[in-house]
């Protein structure tokens, strides 16, 4: 009986270190382990531990797994997250999806900072035959998404989906001005549906939490695009922002190409996140 | 923070005069969550717990701060030195042009690198040219422009018509270079996956005929468990001089850091505290090692 009880717990560790090298942190993997103990029997052998664990994590990310955007217009997707996690090239994947969906699809290269930020966004609205909005550069991002959403309202467009510079969450003013760009969008559409998708780098550890929590003050959230999957990282701190914010993941994107999207399985995650 | 930690665990161990195999389980236990909450590598914390044990049960406890001080002391030295020990200014080659070439994963800030390293070497008299080898991203080359002139310094254009036949457009390059009189010659790369074996290959290439008198691998401060994955794999692949870490900025903790140091041995020499060509620094390790202990 002592035997057993020092399998088990044995394994518990194993699962757990499993948990940390994927980047679902400390504390979490502590709390998950935590319900494990309690959800599994003292004679569970290590097949049964580990399906437990994948249940309990797949049902952790599975809440408000229903209400993806579909692109039943009209529907505004704001993509925001902090410098470099692939906004832009997961914005031209969704009009690529949407447009392939049947959908009238627009861009709006609302990140009138960075050097040469919207001239990358109108070479993947000019290859995938979408229009996109500019402004010019330095000028206030709101003004370029007020006019995207003249254009998108006038032509009748299903989906609109607005490219942000990337900013870093503990920046004050560029949150605010992420606010405002918001702010815009609803007063000017209020009939439309507004999804704000954090894009997260599936490389990132612990600060994903933070960035999670400030953009979800600032610009709303309403889920998640975990990019670069197809690397070696695993992303697991989406485990702790799914606990702590309830938000769902939406996309993952698993390469560079207009067409490298999945929509989030959470079944899928959780096998090649303790693979 | 660690040192809040360690100061608690100090009420427990009041009165006890040197540092035991006991005590010391407890201090490593604290150190270790302290450092994967600071997205250390599980692998380079043991490691690191390891070496710690080892200093603290010797010589150096004889002395006159109690065993947490002692440990906090030995933790922060040994973080410091690892995070500097091979701390050397950044490499030029004795036959000019010295090349420096920038490489790393997908968005962990080459391009803006360059111009904060242009701008950093003309302030040490340096008369650099830049070039990007990035020939897939939209708006790449664009890109590297717009920041080389913005700052007042030569772009060359790297075309595909030219890579058509890269072994003779990198020559033409550095004879370009070496005739112009600039050096050094920053050169940008395309972001790749460690695993994508044949970008992968395609920078050895590069990095053969080039023949750079630094490799710089530009990693992205926010990375977590897979920080080593990905510069081990870049150091056994092409090999790096160097490292540079990015977006500092931010209030991730760092301990990709010491992951990266840990495992490439090569040295941090600058890091990025923004986005615009000012904000770049030279690495300091012991501000490094307060960081990620938090
Ligand atoms: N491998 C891989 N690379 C990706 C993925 N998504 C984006 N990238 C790459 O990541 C890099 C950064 O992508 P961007 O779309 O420019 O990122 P961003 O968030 O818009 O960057 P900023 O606007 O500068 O903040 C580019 O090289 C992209 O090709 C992905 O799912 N997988
Ligand atoms: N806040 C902050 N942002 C940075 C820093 N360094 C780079 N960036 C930003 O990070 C984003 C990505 O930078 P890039 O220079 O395009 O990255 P890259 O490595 O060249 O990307 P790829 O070529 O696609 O692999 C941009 O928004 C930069 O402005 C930094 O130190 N701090
Ligand atoms: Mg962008
Ligand atoms: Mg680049």
């Amino acid at each position: 009986l002592f035997q057993s009880g020092k399998r088990r717990e044995e394994i518990l560790d194993g699962l757990e270190e499993a948990l940390i090298l994927a980047d679902v942190g400390v504390a979490a993997s502590g709390r998950v382990l935590e319900a494990l103990r309690t959800k599994t029997r003292k004679d569970a052998g290590e097949a049964d531990l580990e399906r437990a664990l994948k249940d309990e994590l797949a049902a952790m990310l599975s809440r408000r797994a229903d209400g993806r955007p579909d692109g039943s217009g009209p529907t505004v997707i704001l993509m925001v997250g902090v410098n470099g996690g692939g906004k832009t090239t997961s914005a031209a994947k969704l009009a690529a999806r949407f447009k392939r969906d049947g959908k009238r699809v627009m861009l709006a290269a609302a990140d009138t900072f960075r050097a040469a930020a919207q001239e990358q966004l109108a070479l993947w609205g000019k290859k995938l035959g979408v229009p996109v909005v500019k402004g010019s550069y330095g000028a206030d991002p709101a003004a370029v998404v007020f006019d995207a959403i003249q254009s998108f309202k006038a032509q009748q467009g299903d989906v609109l989906v607005v490219d942000t510079a990337g900013r870093i969450h503990t920046n004050t003013n560029l949150m605010n001005e992420l606010e405002k760009v918001k702010r815009i969008v609803v007063r000017e559409h209020p009939g439309a549906r507004l999804e704000s998708l954090l894009v997260l780098d599936a490389t990132i550890g612990q600060n994903a939490i933070p960035q999670a929590r400030e953009f979800l003050k600032f610009s709303g959230l309403t889920g998640i695009f975990l990019t670069k999957v197809d690397g070696t990282a695993k992303g697991g701190a989406v485990v702790a922002i799914a606990e702590e914010l309830d938000l769902p993941i939406r996309f993952i994107g698993v390469g560079e190409g207009e067409d490298d999207l999945f929509e989030f399985s959470p079944r899928e995650f959780v096998e090649a996140l303790l693979s | 923070q660690l040192s809040e930690r360690l100061e608690r665990m100090m009420k427990f161990l009041r009165g006890e005069v040197k540092v035991t195999d006991k005590n010391m389980a407890e201090a490593l236990k604290m150190m270790r969550l302290a450092f994967l909450e600071a997205d250390v590598n599980y692998k380079v914390v043991r490691d690191f717990e390891a070496r710690i044990k080892e200093k603290a049960l010797g010589e150096e406890v004889l002395r006159s701060l109690s065993p947490a001080q002692q440990v906090i002391k030995i933790v922060r030295d040994e973080l410091a030195g690892i995070l500097g020990g091979q701390q050397k200014p950044l490499l030029f080659s004795s036959r000019p042009p010295s090349v420096i070439m920038l490489v790393g994963l997908q968005g962990s800030g080459k391009t803006t690198t360059c111009g904060k390293l242009a701008r950093w070497v003309a302030g040490i008299g340096k008369s650099p040219l830049l070039v990007s080898f990035d020939l897939k991203r939209p708006a790449a080359q664009e890109q590297l422009k717009t920041i080389a002139t913005s700052l007042g310094f030569p772009f060359y254009e790297m075309t595909s018509a030219r890579m058509a036949s890269p072994k003779e457009a990198l020559k033409e390059l550095l004879v370009h270079t070496a005739n112009r009189g600039f050096d050094p010659l920053i050169v940008d790369t395309a972001g790749r996956l460690h695993v994508d074996d044949e970008l992968m290959e395609e920078l050895r290439l590069v990095r053969a005929i080039l023949d750079p008198t630094e490799v710089v691998y530009v990693g992205d401060a926010m990375t977590g468990q897979d920080a080593v994955r990905s510069a081990q794999a870049f150091e056994e692949k092409i090999g790096l001089t160097s490292v540079i870490l990015t977006k500092l900025d931010g209030d991730a903790r760092g301990g990709a850091a010491l992951s990266i140091v840990a495992v490439t041995g090569r040295p941090i020499k600058f890091i990025g505290v923004g986005e615009k060509p000012d904000k770049f620094e030279v690495f300091h390790p012991e501000r490094m090692a307060s960081r990620i202990l938090g």
